[in-house]
């Protein structure tokens, strides 16, 4: 689990990141 | 270590979200009270337009009064004109 | 442990709060749309004031017309009667 991808902008974020470097939601927003 | 660094991102970034909260609430109050100015501008126009509708009506019925004024007068000049020429 | 069950509900806190934001949001994108009736409203009561103050105007002149005949034919009443007499 190093990367995560957000829901709203599909961004793919590294786990270290706590807001999507795009749209800065966090990571569990829906 | 770097548990506790993303868990200090995760409390800027909560307080960020707060701040980002507080303003758009503070634009939500705002745009209310502009919004409270609808229900008296839509009263203001319905009245000014009855009063102009009750206007133009008294008006038409003037109009129609000074006609017949109009003709009567015509009528009383041509009865002078008659008797002025016995 | 600890601290990844912080992070978590850190997390968690973060996701309402832009739950939060996306309702805000929204509600305001709304009023915007209802904000935008003000200005159209108030050229509407504007155009009717304009529209009502003309009619009303108009409806004066032709009064004051209307009471100049009245007046014109009761004087020519009054010089029929006068030669009928004659």
């Amino acid at each position: 689990l190093n990367e995560w991808q957000c829901k709203s902008c599909t961004m793919v974020n590294a786990a270290s990141s706590i807001l999507c470097e795009v749209c800065e939601r966090p990571r569990l927003a829906t | 270590g770097d548990l506790s660094s993303r868990l200090e991102e995760a409390e800027r970034a909560l307080a960020l979200k707060q701040d980002h909260i507080d303003k758009l609430k503070e634009e939500v109050e705002q745009q209310k009270g502009s919004l409270e100015t609808v229900p008296v501008l839509t009263a203001q126009a319905e009245i000014y337009k009855a009063d102009f509708l009750a206007e133009r009506e008294a008006r038409e019925k003037l109009n129609q009064k000074k006609e017949e004024l109009q003709e009567q007068l015509n009528q009383a000049m041509v009865e002078i004109e008659a008797l002025k020429q016995e």
